[in-house]
């Protein structure tokens, strides 16, 4: 469904040369649930965006459905990203002029749903990760782990078959972290592809397969295995 | 040192009314180190701020060695987050067009730290939370993980006497979230008082007094009590 090849990213910055992902490769299947945890720095915020077509690659390339996204052209890659990809950013990346319900709307207005659908659409969404009662909070008027619910609540909004999430719970306790598992997991028992970045070892364990980082480099671990996630 | 008397946090939202602090006393002692924990809109950050002088109670007060803030002047607040208070914000705050060394040397230069100084003391800081190698990096340039550590660097510059972080932790893995609470450690050794809200168990058990909260409400606990936290 989505795969990398050689898949490299490096940075320059002055006279330094950042090595933030190291040519790798990988296969995420049509309904995989996979969990990538590493170090602060070790890349994967750079691989998920790669993936998520939001960033190119220095070299290699991304494949959506056996095709290099590196060929198709601007409007292809957007349409992609919009139809096909929902992205839960690290930083949320929310408009903080519209309110939690707008933010969740205007995704589903750019995708062409129609306008009698996108309220409902909208609450849903935001209801099913417990903000019902912050649908006309602007984020400046959140707390950090209701922006960041926000922002998960917007990349479903499209129904999209893959989900790429950087660090969904981060700003979460673990009870309500483990109420956003539950709903990514719900998603994919009913067909959606999952990728999710996450620290939390104890949400990592959960996923289908597991993937370490170190320094730009990636390694396929089984996430029943106690010993893998020293 | 730093408490707080019938402390009361009110928002009001078009029609609604939001109780995110209730009337809460509170003191702070000279080399506490204190977790507050507790579920994603419980008030945590509200609570904080109100401590960090940063924002104003509907009703109540914030005491700075028994002195209610609340009759101090602009300057005299000011002076006091400036000098007496270190801010670790949970959305980071950094400033974008600086980087990394600047973002801490600027708030060396803001409580009067000599320019010769600044340079070496911001250096210091940032390699003591594993940022030797990124300090000309600007905030969009950095991981997530490693514009928190900046924030974190930033609030120890000017070696405030309390140091209140709002989840400092939340976008690290749990090697890198552990080297930066043995950092807070050895501070609150050599005197500094922390307030550190966390929604990581593992690190608020170890804290040397726990707080927990639940919809604005506020109880303090055992940190070594394990059922306390169920
Ligand atoms: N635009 C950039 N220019 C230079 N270096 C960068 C840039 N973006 C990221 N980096 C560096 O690349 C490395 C990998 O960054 P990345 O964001 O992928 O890490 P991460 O694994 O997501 O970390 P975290 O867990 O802290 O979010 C980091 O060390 C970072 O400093
Ligand atoms: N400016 C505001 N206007 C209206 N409501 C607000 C405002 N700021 C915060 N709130 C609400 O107050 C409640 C407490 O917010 P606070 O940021 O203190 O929570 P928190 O415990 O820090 O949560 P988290 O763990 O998610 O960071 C939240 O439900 C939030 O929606
Ligand atoms: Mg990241
Ligand atoms: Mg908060």
């Amino acid at each position: 469904l989505l795969s990398a090849r050689n898949l490299e990213r490096i940075y320059r910055l002055g006279g330094q040369t950042i090595h933030a992902l190291k040519p790798l490769n990988m296969d995420i299947h049509r309904g995989d649930f996979i969990a990538i945890a590493g170090p602060s720095g070790s890349g994967k915020s750079t691989l998920l965006q790669l993936l998520g077509l939001i960033d190119s690659p220095t070299s290699g390339e991304v494949r959506v459905r056996s095709q290099a996204a590196q060929g198709l052209g601007r409007e292809q890659r957007a349409s992609l990203r919009l139809n096909s990809l929902g992205f839960v950013f690290q930083a949320f990346n929310l408009l903080h002029m519209l309110t939690a319900r707008q933010n969740v709307e205007i995704a589903l207005a750019l995708a062409g749903c129609p306008r009698r659908k996108r309220r409902a659409r909208a609450s849903q969404l935001l209801e099913s990760v417990g903000l019902g009662k912050r649908l006309d909070h602007r984020p400046l008027q959140l707390s950090g782990g209701e922006r960041q619910r926000v922002a998960i609540a917007r990349a479903l909004a499209n129904d999209p078959e893959v989900i790429l999430a950087d660090e969904p719970t981060g700003n979460l306790d673990s009870q309500t972290g483990l109420e956003i598992v539950r709903v990514l997991e719900d998603l994919n028992r009913a067909g959606q592809t999952i990728v999710m970045v996450t620290h939390n070892l104890e949400i990592a364990k959960r996923a289908g397969r597991l993937f370490l980082m170190r320094d730009g480099g990636m390694r396929e671990v089984d996430p029943e295995d106690p010993t893998a996630l020293d």
